[in-house]
């Protein structure tokens, strides 16, 4: 079973993915492991669903790991994860979510890259597709989607770490999950998680403009982020993208809000101040914890005010 | 394996709009080949900059000349990835 699991160490891939079957085993009635395709490098992308039943019912997504070298992102997912499945049940507000919407989690949303920061480049953030005429591998998949898509905050060389790519979704790793939220039509939140800054932002990220639920979205954040820091006193600024860190074009919840899936929102988890990607195994619980708190929050709201 | 020996990685807390720039100009300073783990964006959130053991003291003369202090976040990188390689082995090997 999944007890001998440790959820307080990194894993590599294959680790990852043999754990999802025994949770999935684990708990039958409540989570499915759905292939959405295939990687560049062909590697599966699983998405674990978790559902009591229904079709296409109100849905929550949560994507970790797009940018491979943020490890603690990739980890907090699996925490997540089984974290909603061993409170299924137990806690009734999480219960009552899922009477009425389903949770979907890619927890490796870059398996090639993830696979590379383990056997040749701790520091690779990119996806591993070939550039035509440059020697240089790899689109920032965070910059390829199409919201704004080749504007600024994004470059159009491939050797660059936030290159955007040839063409909006021409990853073959967004367009699968592009493919899997059109098709399915009914996300109401888009929640993607990345690290570290510890910030919780919404969109836009490709122009400083205000969205138009930019006071809800501002506040369910700030709500979120109270909880989290209640937890270590994890210090967090909440915000758009644009007026916290940087304009940056082509990013996924920027995507997802554009769609009409009104709560996007993305997370950038802790740093200490000491290690940056390298966050200590000892940390991804703590960190886990605390942005569960936050994430909680958010998916209680949603579920609460259904649109 | 690409390795990281020496590679220091630096925290500067930014105290002005034109130490702002001066990293902006430092990051599209291609042939030091550094890597900006947290981007020069504003006051309120600090830069951190991946240095490859050979573009240090160039790095380091850069922003002393320019009186942006920075501190030294991770002293040699490669040895924190040894260590964050072990454990995992270790790790794998107690589920094991």
């Amino acid at each position: 079973g999944t007890g001998g699991f440790n959820f307080g160490a990194y894993h590599p891939l294959e680790t990852i993915y043999s754990w999802m079957d025994t949770l999935v085993a684990e708990h039958p009635n409540l989570i499915t492991k759905v292939e959405i395709g295939r990687s560049y490098e062909n590697r599966p992308m699983f998405v674990l669903k978790f559902s009591t039943g229904g079709n296409k019912r109100p849905a929550i997504w949560i994507d970790t790991g797009i940018h491979s070298r943020e490890w603690v992102s990739q980890a907090t997912g699996v925490w997540t994860a089984n974290k909603i499945a061993a409170d299924y049940g137990t806690d009734a507000s999480l219960t009552s979510l899922l009477k009425t919407m389903d949770i979907y989690m890619l927890i490796l949303a870059n398996p090639d890259g993830y696979v590379y920061t383990h056997t040749s480049d701790r520091m690779w953030r990119k996806t591993r597709s070939r550039n035509p005429g440059s020697m240089c591998r790899g689109v920032d998949p965070n910059r390829n989607w199409d919201a704004g898509f080749s504007g600024p905050g994004a470059s159009n060389k491939p050797c660059s770490d936030s290159y955007h790519g040839p063409s909006a979704h021409s990853e073959v790793e967004v367009k699968n999950v592009v493919n899997l939220i059109k098709s399915h039509g009914n996300f109401k939140s888009f929640i993607s998680v990345h690290a570290y800054s510890q910030l919780l932002m919404y969109p836009y990220g490709y122009n400083c403009r205000d969205v138009s639920h930019q006071r809800e979205l501002d506040s369910i954040g700030r709500a979120a982020v109270q909880k989290l820091t209640s937890l270590y006193g994890t210090r967090y600024k909440v915000g758009s993208i644009c007026k916290i860190i940087y304009q940056a074009s082509g990013g996924s919840i920027d995507w997802s809000y554009n769609l009409g899936i009104k709560y996007s929102f993305a997370f950038e988890l802790r740093d200490t101040g000491r290690y940056g990607f390298i966050l200590p195994a000892n940390q991804i619980i703590p960190t886990a914890s605390e942005t569960w708190l936050a994430l909680k929050h958010i998916m209680e709201y949603v579920r609460d005010h259904p649109y | 394996e690409k390795v990281f020996i020496g590679d220091q990685v630096i925290r500067i807390n930014v105290e002005s709009e034109e130490q702002i720039q001066l990293l902006q100009a430092l990051e599209r300073e291609q042939d030091w080949e550094l890597d900006f783990w947290l981007h020069p964006v504003s006051t309120e959130l600090p830069v951190d900059i991946r240095v490859p053991y050979s573009s240090l003291s160039a790095v380091k003369d850069y922003l002393s000349a320019h009186n942006i202090p920075f501190s030294v976040m991770i002293n040699n990188l490669q040895e924190l990835l040894d260590e964050e390689k072990s454990e995992m082995e270790e790790n794998q090997m107690r589920e094991r």
